[in-house]
């Protein structure tokens, strides 16, 4: 079985330095992962 | 070796006794011959997938991604009933015990029933004796009528009468309602019997053999073994408490599921398709069958768009604009921060926890349940069965959170086939369908109130993967 999330998160804004509420991904392919560790983070901006 | 000479020397004797015994030495080889056969293919299967597995597996790490190559095994299951066979195997597993004491449950059953119609005769006697009561009582009432008439020396005596009723009433009553637990009792062993349970003694040693050979941590499970009554109540099992800590920062989307991933990214550049491996792609839309919801390429860019070019008009604005206009021109609001269209692909091993949590805070407001094939959902599969994730039978769920946009596609697989749905416990899948054709449109169902539907938080049960 497969779960497949699709999602909107906040991207940087270009030309703007000064806001950095970028989504990431904190994950590699091939990881193991868990129920409720950070698939990606952004900052609260 | 041994089996060859003994066959040798079977056949020797056969002809030195002119052939008379062969026929019968011969067949007392044919089945295990036939069992070693098996085996022997089995060990040789193994050993070539595990071959092969490492093979990737360093291919991998070196770097190398693999292309998808569709092969005559990928058409062979396209032919195979696979939902029929996900809905046996789902029978199977939660009906492993029923087959084997059948008979021995035929026998109980009969002593039970013995048991309950002995309990139906002593009732028919019983309801019999407080007739005989009520008509006694009836009596002496007459009787106290009588007495009381006649004689008023003994005005006690219809009291002591009363009190003797009440008891006897009472008595009768508790043993009455005794009985009914009695025969209830007897029902519910009569159901345990006859239900698809294993045996307690039984059971540890199956979900041990089932957690060597997939990988499970069983310390992990909330129950006892002993208490998951089948293979299929085990798979779907809850864990203990704070077995899955919840990333308590706000800033973070957490994982829904145990398992493994597979692709992640954005789809701002690469379009709305999501690599099912290298050389083929799969759609979003065709994924979610989304309509209204999934906001489109056209509307990120224009978006995009749209905040690239506001800080521009506010450079362009006139000295005496700025002077005259309201406070809210010269102290721009700052612009909310943009958003990107992401994914993420996750599998989920046999013996990995099969449920599904909330990744964040959310509103789920539609449902779309796609009835479709049960294609393995394997490495393999993925790079030799095209459109999988498209074509297998999945569960999508669409919402929004403070971000915009959030849908989680469960799909199916042949083992584990059907999905339950902890907010929609009456949704049903992985049913016999009535049509043959496999495009067959999705069913969806808006969550009320209109809007909001159903609010999830971050780390909630939303759904599980049942066996079959």
């Amino acid at each position: 079985s497969t779960v497949v999330l699709v999602f909107q998160a906040p991207i940087s804004v270009p030309g703007d330095e000064s806001v950095s509420s970028e989504f990431k991904f904190s994950i590699r392919e091939g990881d193991r992962v868990r129920v409720g560790e950070a698939l990606g983070r952004w900052n609260d901006s | 070796s041994s089996f060859l000479r003994k066959l040798q020397t079977t056949q020797g004797r056969a002809s030195f006794t002119g052939g008379k015994s062969s026929t019968s030495q011969g067949n007392s080889f044919l089945v295990p011959g036939a069992t070693m056969a098996t085996i022997v293919m089995l060990g040789a299967l193994h050993a070539r997938r595990m071959y092969n597995d490492k093979k990737i597996e360093e291919a991998r790490e070196k770097g190398v991604e693999f292309e998808f190559q569709p092969d005559i095994k990928a058409t062979f299951l396209r032919l195979v009933p696979l939902r029929s066979i996900s809905r046996f195997w789902g029978f199977l597993t939660s009906v492993l015990q029923s087959s084997k004491t059948d008979l021995g449950n035929r026998f109980r059953w009969k002593e039970t029933r013995k048991q309950i119609s002995a309990s139906n005769e002593n009732i028919s006697e019983t309801s019999t004796s407080v007739d005989a009561l009520s008509a006694l009582a009836l009596g002496l009432r007459r009787m106290e009528r009588l007495r009381s008439a006649v004689d008023v020396v003994v005005p006690t005596l219809s009291s002591k009468i009363a009190i003797l009723e009440r008891g006897n009433y009472r008595g009768e009553r508790e043993r009455e309602r005794e009985r009914e637990r009695e025969r209830e009792r007897a029902s519910e062993r009569a159901r345990r019997h006859f239900s698809s349970e294993l045996p307690i003694w039984f059971r540890p040693h199956v979900y041990r053999a089932w957690a060597r050979a997939f990988h499970s941590n069983l310390e992990e499970a909330a129950k006892p073994l002993n208490e998951y009554a089948s293979l299929r109540e085990f798979f779907v099992r809850s864990l203990k408490e704070d077995s899955r800590p919840i990333d308590s920062n706000p800033c973070c989307l957490i994982s829904p599921v145990d398992g493994t991933v597979l692709r992640f990214g954005d789809l701002k550049e690469a379009g709305t398709m999501i690599e099912q491996v290298k050389g083929f792609s799969y759609s979003v839309s065709s994924l979610l069958g989304a309509r209204p919801l999934l906001p489109s390429m056209e509307d990120v860019q224009q978006e995009s768009r749209v905040q690239e070019k506001a800080p521009r008009d506010e450079d362009k604005k006139s000295w005496w604009r700025i002077t005259l206009a309201s406070p809210k021109v010269r102290d721009p609001e700052p612009a909310s921060p943009m958003k990107g269209l992401f994914y993420c692909v996750l599998y989920l091993k046999p013996g990995d926890y099969h449920r599904i949590h909330s990744p964040v805070d959310w509103n789920v407001l539609v449902r779309r349940h796609f009835s479709g094939r049960l294609f393995p959902l394997n490495e393999r599969a993925t790079r030799t069965i095209r459109n999988l994730y498209v074509e297998n039978e999945r569960v999508v769920l669409e919402g929004r959170w403070e971000e915009g946009y959030m849908a989680m596609a469960a799909i199916g697989a042949t083992n584990i086939g059907s999905i339950e749905l902890f907010i929609e416990p009456a949704l049903g899948t992985n049913r016999p369908r009535k049509k043959l054709l496999h495009s067959e449109p999705p069913q969806e169902r808006i969550y009320e109130p209109a809007g909001a539907g159903v609010m999830l938080k971050k780390g909630d049960e939303v759904a599980a993967f049942n066996m079959g």
